[in-house]
C-alpha cells in the first residue's frame, strides 16, 4: 500500500491476548523468529507505544493493511488459523501487503475465471492501480504467501484463477513460509540491510570459500572439489540437479598420518542475541576413527587472539550419504567458527566434507529424522499395515515421550503427506504430570535450499491441552500411554505403548512436495522441536490506557508486572514497584508482596529467639561450670599424689 | 502383540482449508476474504 503513514517501526509492538490458543500463542512466537530471521521487521511485547498489534482469537483469520494509526490495531487468530504461514500472512497485511493478485500487473501473469467465483464475492478479486499499490519493482509472484489459491471463492469446482505460465497452477496459494520476493518486496519496503539473527550462509560454490580461511596451526588443509571418488559423487548445494558442479569442502584422511589436522576457521562473525545455532551437511566417507571438531574461537578484551572452545564433535562410521548435523552455541562476543578435522588411526579410502552451512541466531531443532528413500515410498502403495513412517522415539526437555508418524500417501486423501504426534510410553512417566500439559510439538519438513533465508519449509505444530478429552473414549487424549495408548513396537521388538495420535491429514499436497527442495539426496528431513509452553498461558498486558482519536497515553506501565494479593503496582523511575497492603496486626511483604506476615509470626518469633538464646547461654554455663570443675579435681589429686609420694619417701 | 491401530484426531477433517476456507464457512464476508477495513470497525 502506497503511503508512509501505512509503515510501522522496525521494531512493532504487540500483545498476545489472553483469548488467543496456547498453540497459536506458540506459532505467532515462531512467526516473528521467521520475521527476525528473513527481513529487518522485529517485534517486542508492547510497553505503551502509541501503535501496537494486538493479537487476539476472533472469528476467523485477519488483518488490516498497513498501520493505521489507531493505537491498537487487531489481527485475528482464529480456529484453525494456528499454521505458521497464515499469521506470516496476516501480519504481511498488518504490514503494509495486499494479496500478491491484485497487483496493477496482475493480468499478464493470472486470469481471473469470473463466472467461476461465487454470486457476491467478485470484488475479492480486484486489482489497484499503481497510485495505491506497489509492487516495489518485484517481478510478479507466484509462490508469494500473499497469493490466494486456485480454488478460491469457487462455485464450483473448477478454479477461479488459472495461471498464465500452466507450471504454476499448483503452486500459487502455498501456505509454508515467505517466498524470496516476499521478503525482497518486504526488504525494499522498509529499507531492509539486515536482519537480527542471520549471520551466515555457505555453499562453497564460490573460490573466496565465503571468507573462511586454512588455519596455519595444522599439517592438513580442507580441499575445494566437486566429487570424491568414494563419495560424495555430489555436492549437495545441487544434489539431484547437477553433477560436478557445485563445490564442497573435502577433509581427506586416505593419506597421512594418525592425528594429522585441517583446521579451517570462518570470518568473524558478531553475535546480537548470545544463542546461536550452526547447521551443516556432513558426508562421511573416511573410517569410523576420523573426527570433526567444531570449535568456537571466541575474542574478548581479555583474550585479544581468541580462546578456543570445544562445542561438538562428529564420528562414526561411515554411511554413505549426507548426513545434517546441528550444533548450538552460545557466545557473547565476536567470534570464529572453526572446524577440525582430525584423521584417525584406522584405515581410510576417503574422508569427510562439509557443505551447506548455515548460522544463525535462532534455536536448534532438538531433533532430526531423516527419511531415506523417499521417492520410492511416495510412488509405493501404502506402507505397512498403517500406511506409515514412525519416527524414533524421542524426549522432551521436561522428560516426555513422543513420537511423530508421517503417511506418506495420505490416510483418505491420497495426494496429501499426513503428520500426527503421539505421546508414547517412557522411562520418566511415573514422575511426571498427566495428562501432559502445554508441550508444544513442532513439525518442520525441511526445505534444503542451501540458503536458510530463502527456504520455504513446511511447519505444524501440535500442543497438549490437558484438558482436551477424545469425544470417542471421552479419556483425556494427552493422558498417559500406558492408561490411554495401544500397543506398539520399535524395529528391535521392543514393546511400547502410543498414545493416541493429533495432527492432520493435510500437512502438504504431494505437488508441494516435489516442488522446492523437500525432496534432496532422494531424502527428506523433519525436524522436531518440543518445548514447554505454560509460560504463555497468560500474555495479556492489561496496560491502562487513555485514548484519544489518534494518541494513546500510557498512565500504567505495571498491570502486567503482577503485584499479588492485591499490591498496587506504582511506576518509579520508569520501573513497576509494588506496594503492599498493611493490617492491624498483618502485612505482606516482598517483591511482589508474595510473603505474608502477622504480629503473631512477630511475638511467635521473639518468643522462640528469647528461648534459644536462653538455652544457649544455659549450655554455655554448663559447659563452662564442668570444664572449671574438671580443672580444680585435676590440681588437687596432683597434690594428693604429692604428699602421698612425700609420704612414702620418709 | 499385534499392532493395534491407535486413535487420531486430525485437524483438519481431510480437507487443506486455506484461509479464505476458514473465513468463508464462519459466513465473514471480509474484505478479499480476510483484510479488516477501517471503516469495518467497531466504534
Amino acid at each position: 500500500i502506497i503511503g508512509d503513514e501505512y509503515r510501522w517501526p522496525h521494531t512493532i509492538p504487540y500483545v498476545l491476548e489472553d483469548s488467543l490458543e496456547m498453540n497459536a500463542k506458540g506459532l505467532i512466537l515462531k512467526a516473528f523468529e521467521q520475521y527476525r530471521l528473513k527481513t529487518c521487521i522485529d517485534f517486542k511485547p508492547w510497553e505503551g507505544e502509541r501503535n501496537y498489534i494486538s493479537v487476539f482469537k476472533g472469528s476467523g483469520c485477519w488483518s488490516s493493511v498497513g498501520n493505521r494509526q489507531q493505537g491498537r490495531q487487531e489481527i485475528s487468530i482464529g480456529q484453525s488459523c494456528d499454521r505458521l504461514a497464515t499469521i506470516e500472512h496476516e501480519f504481511l497485511h498488518a504490514l503494509g501487503f495486499w494479496h500478491e493478485q491484485s497487483r496493477s500487473d496482475r493480468d499478464d501473469y493470472v486470469t481471473i475465471m469470473r463466472d467461476r467465483i461465487q454470486a457476491g464475492r467478485e470484488h475479492n478479486f480486484n486489482k489497484y492501480d499503481d497510485k495505491t499499490s506497489d509492487f516495489l519493482n518485484v517481478p510478479y509472484d507466484y509462490t508469494s504467501v500473499m497469493h490466494y489459491s486456485k480454488t478460491a471463492f469457487m462455485n464450483g469446482t473448477e478454479p477461479t484463477i488459472l495461471t498464465n505460465i500452466p507450471a504454476f497452477i499448483d503452486v500459487i496459494g502455498q501456505r509454508m513460509d515467505f517466498s524470496e520476493y516476499d521478503i525482497q518486496k518486504l526488504s525494499r519496503l522498509y529499507n531492509c540491510t539486515s536482519s537480527l539473527s542471520f549471520m551466515e550462509t555457505c555453499s562453497f560454490e564460490l573460490e573466496n570459500v565465503c571468507g573462511m580461511v586454512q588455519s596455519t596451526e595444522d599439517n592438513d588443509d580442507w580441499q575445494r572439489i566437486t566429487q570424491v571418488s568414494s563419495g560424495p559423487q555430489d555436492d549437495h548445494t545441487y544434489a539431484g540437479i547437477c553433477q560436478e558442479t557445485g563445490y564442497f569442502l573435502h577433509f581427506n584422511t586416505s593419506t597421512g598420518n594418525p592425528g594429522d589436522r585441517a583446521v579451517l576457521e570462518s570470518r568473524f562473525l558478531y553475535p546480537k542475541r548470545g544463542f546461536q545455532c550452526l547447521q551443516f551437511y556432513y558426508f562421511n566417507s573416511g573410517s569410523e576413527g576420523d573426527q570433526l571438531n567444531i570449535l568456537v574461537k571466541e575474542y574478548t578484551e581479555e583474550n585479544p587472539n581468541g580462546t578456543l572452545r570445544l562445542v561438538g564433535t562428529i564420528q562414526g562410521s561411515p554411511v554413505g550419504y549426507w548426513e545434517l548435523h546441528h550444533v548450538s552455541l552460545n557466545v557473547m562476543s565476536k567470534f570464529r567458527i572453526v572446524f577440525e578435522g582430525v584423521k584417525g588411526s584406522t584405515a581410510s579410502n576417503g574422508g569427510f566434507s562439509i557443505d551447506d552451512i548455515n548460522l544463525s541466531e535462532t534455536a536448534c531443532p532438538h531433533h532430526v529424522w531423516h527419511i531415506r528413500n523417499f521417492t520410492h515410498l511416495l510412488n509405493s502403495s501404502p506402507l505397512g499395515l498403517e500406511g506409515k513412517l514412525y519416527s524414533p522415539p524421542f524426549y522432551s526437555p521436561e522428560g516426555y515421550a513422543f513420537e511423530v508418524s508421517i503417511y506418506v500417501n495420505g490416510s483418505t486423501t491420497p495426494f496429501n503427506l499426513a503428520m500426527y504426534v503421539s505421546l508414547i510410553s517412557g522411562a520418566n512417566d511415573d514422575f511426571l504430570q498427566w495428562p501432559c500439559a502445554w508441550q508444544q510439538v513442532t513439525v518442520v519438513l525441511l526445505d534444503q535450499h542451501p540458503d536458510i533465508r530463502q527456504r520455504m519449509s513446511n511447519v505444524r505444530s501440535v500442543t497438549t491441552d490437558p484438558t482436551y478429552v477424545q469425544e470417542s473414549s471421552g479419556e483425556y487424549l494427552w493422558d498417559r500411554p500406558n492408561k490411554v495408548g495401544t500397543n506398539a513396537s520399535f524395529p528391535n521388538g521392543t514393546q511400547f505403548m502410543r498414545g493416541p495420535g493429533y495432527g492432520t491429514s493435510a500437512f502438504l499436497t504431494h505437488e508441494r512436495l516435489k516442488i522446492r527442495d523437500f525432496i534432496k539426496d532422494d531424502g527428506v528431513f523433519i525436524l522436531i522441536t518440543t518445548e514447554d509452553i505454560s509460560h504463555l498461558i497468560s500474555t495479556e498486558q492489561n496496560f491502562t490506557t487513555t485514548q484519544t482519536p489518534h494518541q494513546m497515553t500510557t498512565t500504567d506501565v505495571c498491570a502486567a508486572y503482577g503485584c499479588q494479593n492485591d499490591g498496587i503496582c506504582i511506576v518509579v523511575d520508569g520501573k513497576p514497584v509494588c506496594r503492599c497492603p498493611v493490617g492491624v496486626d498483618w502485612w505482606y511483604t516482598g517483591d511482589k508482596c508474595e510473603t505474608k506476615g502477622t504480629k503473631e509470626n512477630t511475638v511467635i518469633i521473639a518468643v522462640a529467639s528469647s528461648l534459644s538464646i536462653f538455652a544457649v547461654m544455659l549450655i554455655i554455663t554448663v559447659v563452662t561450670a564442668c570444664c572449671i570443675k574438671k580443672k580444680y579435681r585435676k590440681k588437687i589429686n596432683a597434690i594428693n599424689n604429692l604428699k602421698f609420694q612425700n609420704a612414702s619417701a620418709f | 502383540l499385534p499392532v493395534q491401530t491407535p486413535f487420531e484426531t486430525d485437524e483438519d477433517n481431510e480437507i487443506e482449508q486455506d484461509i479464505f476456507d476458514i473465513n468463508e464457512a464462519l459466513g465473514l464476508n471480509l474484505f478479499e476474504g480476510d483484510i479488516k477495513l477501517e471503516n469495518e470497525r467497531n466504534s
